[in-house]
């Protein structure tokens, strides 16, 4: 019999919770959430992730664990292990196929956060990683309002058009009073593989801009690399060999 | 003395709307839907933009219509008109500064939908396009509900994480009994300036695939092209010139 009726929160021993996010769709934000948590894994930390975007979730086909289930005990739900151990809990490993549509209003999507957050046993972790995503609506909130979050790193691509939107959910960060840990720049240029030019297919940069506007620092920036894109379309996001994160995970 | 108290609903008579949706952000649905109310104003029909990405909208500033204001009547609020003449309603309209956050959930946001539809004037129009933002939460849920929608366009990127939550989106049609008109991939290939060589950056097309996943067409594919991106960035997508939204204006 176990007398310990504890919730996995009272069980849970989480050092601090840093949000990824940007307001704008498709400029990497998963990619920064699992570059920086293999980052900090590879220097031993306890890691996790918390995939709160939960009707566009890409971190278990990141990470290969398309297909894997989460498993149960009378305490909690157990996040789902990567390959370098990094405990992953995300909409995705609970739906019967990776593509199955979650078509849910806003209160229902906060509720999924917030179990995610109270009823997985993540255990001891230096660093739970909180993918969001895009827009400043149910889940940001919900996720800044209901989890103790450290702070944000934001992430942002060169279009103006893209910043536009991202400075939007900078504001949402200041208005809640999360503190902005970093900002990242990614597709920042395309190295041609023939002659080592860079173009910059999306503009200039904009890391100083943003860096100063967030008043936080430029954390990276990230090329355009299609190696990148093909480790993530087969799960294999942690044989990515680059130094662009040890910065981060400092 | 105005005897008749019609609502804007009754007053307007639109031929067609086509939602652009995709499940996943950044893969051009913006960029879609501009260039595909651009092809049907070319061909001198009537054209608005409904812009459900309320807390991401992108359209006011591709069109150069950062800062304008739509009018009011008694019956009804007035779409800003873009130099074309294509009738755009977005929440960047109405608000102070286009990077201020709009922080709601999803109640507000379904809301907001609903009277772009039935308080704007969008009079006489063939066809209306509604941008939809990211995921199968409230705002498409709210358009297919709210709006007689005839059909969605379907817009992905080569990627495999990409198109694995896009067929989310098309299963919520389906679910929806929403006919997909057709299929867009974007961000297909990069040209080589020097050489004229294609890149596939992004990987592989997908588009046989795809558009035999949804049962529609394939009804363009759109390369990175920095001169789209410095056109949107500029507000001066209406110049940007190609036949590849012909097809799509059939
Ligand atoms: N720097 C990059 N180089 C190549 N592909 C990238 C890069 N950044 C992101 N991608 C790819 O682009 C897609 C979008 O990235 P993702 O992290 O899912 O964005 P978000 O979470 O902001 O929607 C993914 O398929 C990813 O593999
Ligand atoms: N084919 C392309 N070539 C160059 N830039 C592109 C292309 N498609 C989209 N973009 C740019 O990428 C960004 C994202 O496009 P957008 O239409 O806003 O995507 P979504 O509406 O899916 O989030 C915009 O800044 C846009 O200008």
């Amino acid at each position: 019999v176990n007398f310990i009726e504890a919730k996995p929160n009272e069980v849970n021993d989480i050092g601090y919770v840093v949000a990824v996010m940007s307001g704008k769709g498709g400029v990497g934000k998963s990619l920064v959430a699992a570059l920086l948590s293999i980052a900090l894994a590879r220097q031993g930390k306890g890691v996790g992730i918390l995939d709160a975007d939960i009707t566009g979730p890409s971190i278990p086909k990141m990470f290969g664990l398309t297909g894997a289930r989460p498993s149960g005990s009378d305490t909690g739900i157990l996040p789902v292990l990567s390959r370098m151990g990094i405990g992953v809990m995300s909409i995705n490993l609970v739906l019967e196929h990776e593509d199955d549509a979650v078509i849910w209003r806003g209160p229902l999507i906060g509720k999924a956060i917030q179990q995610f957050w109270e009823d997985v046993l993540w255990g001891q972790l230096d660093c739970l990683i909180v993918d969001l995503p895009p827009g400043t609506a149910d889940a940001p909130l919900t996720v800044m309002q209901s989890i103790p979050v450290s702070g944000v790193v934001i992430v942002f691509t060169p279009q103006e058009l893209a910043a536009m939107v991202v400075r939007k959910a900078m504001k949402m960060a200041k208005q809640m009073n999360v503190p902005i840990l970093g900002v990242v720049e990614n597709m920042s240029y395309f190295t041609l593989p023939d002659t080592g030019k860079r173009l910059e297919l999306f503009g200039e940069s904009k890391g100083d801009e943003m860096a100063k506007i967030a008043g936080a620092s430029l954390l990276a920036q990230i090329p355009i690399d299609p190696e990148l894109a093909r480790l993530c379309d087969r799960g294999e996001i942690e044989r990515y060999s680059s130094d662009v994160f040890d910065s981060l995970a400092q």
